[in-house]
């Protein structure tokens, strides 16, 4: 077998994270479960709702390149709103409290949340 | 992804992953990176769960998600998943739920459920081996004790593997990538190999989580796919999540 021309040797000294492979940290946020399911994920879908808009824009792209005529686009923005509603609870309502602070398409929050599950084909 | 669970002579386990995302979704030739694996690393959040003022569980997340992928329960227990393609794989699921036949787990309200009400690595194991799934999935489970650490192959419908951590007998770490154990690799995409080479070269007297952060920081485990690295260690209810980037030369997956 030919060697793996990405491959490398074992790294030693990485941490504490820092230099060329270290992107940054991440930020933190309290979810509280003693709040009703629509209000908990409210600070943090609010404040990463650009971000949201982003990844949610990329996917519909994506499946127009596939889909070019936007037919299954169509189909699933409309039933994935339904699919929503047939999830277990709280997710069901934690995912249209996350839309709605968001400001993004209850289906296209779905789409995310049941991505896993489409992809693993 | 790639999920390590290693324990050291003290007994000590240690949780570690990258979390890969992103093939086939669009190239961005100008920053020579997946363009899905870029825009989510600014969804990536670190999460704490908490109930009447105290930490239930924490996770390394995307905002967006309700589901987990991985998470901690404070001096109970640690999981991560890694995703298991499958010619019988989630869609299959996905068209059983939507005609009405719903008695199955999405992957990631299950791993939420497990970290939210498991009380114990036994219990969360049982769940995690026996529920039925939409999809088949790899769950990484660590425990607090020494030899509570197992790698679960599943399909939707049942185990196909427990794998143990059982240190006395030499397996003082189990690893997994996205293949079954017992197969091998793709000759494309053989993260597993090299991995297992750093973790033997580490050796057991030396497992902590910086060590793991440095055999995740290894191309190709690191790889142009890799979103984060996440470090657990259960006792201390430690976790800690890092953006990642991988300068070329470097393997698109």
């Amino acid at each position: 077998l030919a060697k793996d021309p990405y491959g490398e040797d074992c790294r030693y000294q990485q941490y504490p994270p820092t230099g060329a492979t270290f992107r940054g940290s991440v930020p933190d946020y309290i979810i509280n479960l003693d709040l009703p399911p629509r209000e908990r994920w409210v600070q943090l879908a609010h404040e990463k709702k650009d971000e949201l808009k982003t990844i949610v824009e990329h996917i519909k792209k994506v499946m127009i390149v596939f889909f070019p005529s936007g037919k299954l686009l169509h189909l699933l923005e409309s039933k994935m709103a339904w699919l929503g509603s047939t999830l277990p609870y709280p997710f069901n309502e934690e995912i249209e409290g996350i839309a709605h602070a968001a400001e993004v398409g209850l289906g296209d929050i779905v789409v995310f949340n049941v991505f896993y599950e489409i992809f693993t084909v | 992804c790639t999920s390590i669970i290693a324990e050291d002579k003290a007994g000590k386990l240690y949780h570690a992953r990258n979390l890969d995302f992103g093939l086939f979704l669009g190239w961005d030739i100008k920053n020579s990176s997946w363009i899905v694996t870029q825009i989510l690393k600014p969804l990536m959040v670190s999460l704490d769960f908490q109930r009447n003022n105290k930490t239930v569980f924490r996770s390394a997340n995307l905002a967006g998600y309700v589901g987990m992928v991985s998470g901690i329960r404070p001096g109970i227990f640690t999981l991560t998943m890694n995703e298991r393609f499958s010619i019988d794989g989630g869609y299959i699921g996905v068209f059983e739920w939507i005609f009405g036949k719903r008695d199955g787990w999405w992957m990631g309200f299950l791993t939420r459920s497990v970290l939210e009400n498991s009380t114990s690595y036994e219990e969360a194991k049982d769940r995690l081996t026996n529920a039925r799934l939409l999809a088949p999935a790899y769950f990484i489970l660590a425990g607090n004790q020494s030899g509570q650490g197992s790698v679960i192959t599943r399909s939707r419908t049942a185990a196909l593997d427990v794998w143990n951590l059982n240190a006395s007998f030499g397996t003082w770490y189990v690893l997994e990538t996205n293949y079954d154990r017992w197969k091998v690799p793709l000759a494309v995409d053989d993260r597993r190999t090299p991995a297992m080479k750093c973790m033997n070269r580490t050796m057991q007297q030396n497992v902590s989580l910086p060590a793991l952060y440095n055999v995740l920081s290894t191309k190709p485990i690191l790889n142009k796919l890799t979103v984060s690295t996440t470090l657990m260690e259960v006792s201390e209810g430690r976790i800690e999540t890092y953006l990642r980037d991988c300068p070329d030369p470097c393997s698109p997956w």
